[in-house]
This record gives C-alpha cells, sequence and structure tokens, in this order.
C-alpha cells in the first residue's frame, strides 16, 4: 500500500461521506443522480465477487463491505426514504441505465484477461465506472444550483480516480510484474470525464464564486 | 506475458 493509494481510498471514502452527510442532516439529495448511484451499486456489486472467496486483507475485506454497504444505502434513501425521496429530481435525471451498461458490458465480454464469469464481471465493473459518473455530470448541467455539498462529493470523486492513476505509476515503477491494462485504461477515461467538471469547479473555488456549469 | 494477479485494489 502506497501512499497515493491510501489517499484514493480515503478520499472515496469521504466522497460517500459527504454524500450520506447531505442526505442524513439535510434529509435532501438534490442534484444527486439516482441512475448514477444505481450504477455504482451495480459496479461494486459486480467488482467484489470475490468478498468471500478471496481473502486479501482486513483493510480490503473492510472497504470492500463499507463501499458495498454505503452504495446500497444511498440508492435506498433516494428511492424510499419518505422525506429523502421528495427532493429527488425525477424528471431531470433521464439517463437510462442500459445505454450505458449494455455496450460495457459488451466490451467486457469481448476484451477481459480470462474468459470467466467472475473475470468478466469484474472487468465489466471497470468499464462501468468509467461512465457511470455520466449521468450525474447531465443532471450538474441541468441544474442550475449547485449546492456545496453536491460539488463536494462530485470532485472528491474525480480526485479518487486521478489519484488512483499516481497509485498506477508509483505501482508499475516499484514492483515487477505490475501491469493491468484493464483498470488502468477505463480509469484514464473516467478520470477525463471529470476534466471539464475540475475545471469549472477550481475557477469557482479561485474566484471564490458559486459552482455553474454553462448551460 | 499472462500475469496472475492479485486483486488487491478496490
Amino acid at each position: 500500500m502506497n501512499i497515493f493509494r491510501l489517499t484514493a481510498d480515503m478520499t472515496h471514502l469521504m466522497s460517500v461521506i459527504v454524500l450520506l452527510l447531505k442526505i442524513h442532516t439535510i434529509k435532501s439529495c438534490a442534484g444527486i443522480s439516482l441512475k448514477t448511484q444505481e450504477l455504482y451499486a451495480i459496479v461494486f456489486t459486480c467488482r467484489y465477487l470475490d468478498i468471500f472467496t478471496d481473502f486479501i486483507s482486513f483493510y480490503n475485506t473492510i472497504m470492500k463491505v463499507i463501499f458495498l454497504w454505503t452504495s446500497f444505502s444511498i440508492v435506498w434513501y433516494m428511492r424510499y426514504h419518505k422525506i429523502v425521496r421528495r427532493s429527488y429530481d425525477k424528471d431531470q435525471d433521464t439517463f437510462r441505465h442500459v445505454f450505458l451498461m449494455l455496450p460495457c458490458l459488451v466490451l467486457a465480454l469481448l476484451i477481459n484477461e480470462r474468459f470467466t464469469f467472475k473475470e468478466v464481471m469484474w472487468t465489466f465493473s471497470f468499464y462501468l465506472e468509467a461512465v457511470a459518473i455520466l449521468p450525474q455530470l447531465v443532471l450538474l448541467q441541468r441544474t442550475r444550483n449547485i449546492d456545496n455539498l453536491t460539488g463536494q462529493y462530485i470532485f472528491l470523486l474525480g480526485a479518487y480516480r486521478a489519484l488512483y492513476i499516481l497509485n498506477w505509476i508509483y505501482r508499475y515503477v516499484t514492483e515487477p510484474n505490475y501491469v493491468h491494462w484493464i483498470p488502468w485504461m477505463s480509469g484514464l477515461v473516467q478520470t477525463l470525464l471529470y476534466g471539464d467538471f475540475f475545471y469549472y469547479y477550481f475557477l469557482s473555488w479561485k474566484n471564490n464564486v458559486k459552482l455553474q456549469l454553462p448551460a | 506475458v499472462k500475469h496472475d494477479f492479485v486483486k488487491d485494489e478496490l
């Protein structure tokens, strides 16, 4: 475990905490895409199929449990919590899951490291994670008022993947035989998708004004 | 080269 990887995981954890904070304290999920949250729940389910079969470390297992548990709770809150669900912008959040999931599944069936169920699901999870933010970014562009917690949530989520890239570079340099194209390429695509958002986030931070994306 | 990679990342 290197510092980039640890910081990345902690940033990911913080993004989830920020979102849960918004849901728990403000009882609001305004500006948050349920589609993206559902895709994340699918991503972690498909990726962590090895949770009961391969023990890596206590840290690894605990983090997997946390990401699975929190992703499903967020979906539950947004769908079923009697107060939280009222703030969900259903009419604005119109992205269809199938348009993202189907191409990712086809790609995972075609390009994978081994053609087994677990391996294809693991690969699928990376392809899907790369694009899972798209419904959220579309919603963000449609929502004129982006509150601070939503902005911070998306910033932390983007930062988490950017830090993973530094981790991969570090591991490639320091560990022999560390080559892993599928997470690398999908991680790179994912980080690039945040590029535009990062630009406006830093602009609003620098000028100390409220974050707004151009229409 | 095929690596039997330990999936230790999240």
